[in-house]
């Protein structure tokens, strides 16, 4: 529904924000590499939907905590400027369960939200003088 | 700020955009006219401009609200995570999750809603258009394609980091005077990142 700002929504309406599904990756916080976890594959399947799991890996996930999640979680936490630290810290738990746009932020397995500071190489070549221009 | 592959963007000839709204919806006046405040953010500080049009089938932009699976393969989720979706050009599909608890929140900046567990329209529809116009997602925390947004908060005043990225698609407005002005401490505190300061327009 669509409620001015002032006004409050029928409580009977709320949903309760912590009621989403994501809020349960919460109970992941401290995980990390190695292990197995009940649900895991859940988080597999949210970090696939985003794009940092490539479809390619489509089907079942498992409740392993393995490379793919370990590489997807390092690509996310570089995104969002988190430690890179491959770890399920509960900042970074905390940044995945907010709600957001369904645009992938990695696509075709590059991630173009780290480009930040992404150079250009730029060349006219051709009859005049050969131009080599970098772009920040 | 990022772009999808390839780059694409909106062509050359087609820079006066249309956009209409599913009649299925039967959405208010009060709720377009969030739409076209959206829109004016993005033509302020661009050579495009966005004319509302009634009939969806021939715009070149096409907003609606579903739920669930609704034919594009991407379903929605309900409340809260997934809020909304936008194809790159020259697609024009926008799509909003309309089982959220939306808030039409007035004029104005940046700000915080008065509801935390509902989310501020206006705000996804400024990240959304700039999905439509060709930018992908951004790291600078305070801009506005930033993938993020907290509830109860209100962020719809394009950065920098924003207005360079769309402005590499298509340039500059001509008649666009906007002054950059400096980020306040908090601004500047929460869009610092690598590509320097971000600052408001």
């Amino acid at each position: 529904g669509f409620y001015p700002n002032s006004s409050v929504v029928p409580p009977e309406l709320i949903r309760n924000a912590t009621g989403n599904l994501w809020n349960s990756f919460l109970n992941f916080t401290g995980c990390h590499a190695g292990n197995k976890y009940d649900g895991l594959y859940k988080l597999k399947q949210y970090f696939q939907h985003f794009g940092y799991i490539p479809e390619t890996f489509s089907g079942n996930f498992t409740d392993d905590f393995d490379d793919i999640l370990k590489n997807a979680v390092e690509m996310y936490q570089r995104n969002f400027r988190l430690n890179v630290t491959g770890v399920l810290d509960e900042l970074t738990l905390k940044q995945v369960v907010i709600p957001r746009c369904g645009n992938p932020d990695v696509v075709n397995g590059t991630s173009t939200m780290h480009s930040g500071r992404r150079t250009y190489e730029v060349s006219f070549s051709g009859g005049g003088q050969r131009f080599h221009a970098v772009k920040r | 700020y990022s772009f999808f592959p390839g780059e694409p963007r909106w062509p050359r000839h087609r820079r006066d955009l249309t956009y209409a709204f599913n009649p299925r919806n039967m959405l208010t006046e009060e709720v377009k006219t969030v739409f076209s405040r959206a829109f004016a953010r993005w033509a302020e500080v661009t050579p495009l401009t966005f004319t509302r049009v009634e009939s969806f089938s021939n715009s070149d932009i096409f907003i609606g609200f579903y739920s669930g699976e609704h034919g594009d393969g991407e379903p929605f989720d309900g409340p809260m995570r997934t809020l909304a979706h936008a194809f790159s050009p020259p697609t024009g599909h926008f799509h909003l999750d309309r089982e959220e608890n939306w808030i039409i929140s007035g004029e104005g900046g940046d700000g915080v809603i008065s509801v935390p567990e509902a989310v501020d329209l206006e705000s996804v529809a400024v990240h959304e258009i700039g999905h439509l116009l060709g930018l992908g997602h951004s790291s600078v925390e305070g801009s506005i394609m930033y993938p993020t947004i907290m509830t109860g908060k209100r962020k719809v005043d394009l950065t920098t980091d924003d207005v360079e990225g769309v402005q590499y698609l298509y340039g500059e407005n001509p008649n666009f005077n906007g002054s950059i002005s400096p980020p306040s401490p908090s601004t500047q505190q929460r869009d610092t990142g690598e590509s320097g300061d971000a600052s408001r327009i």
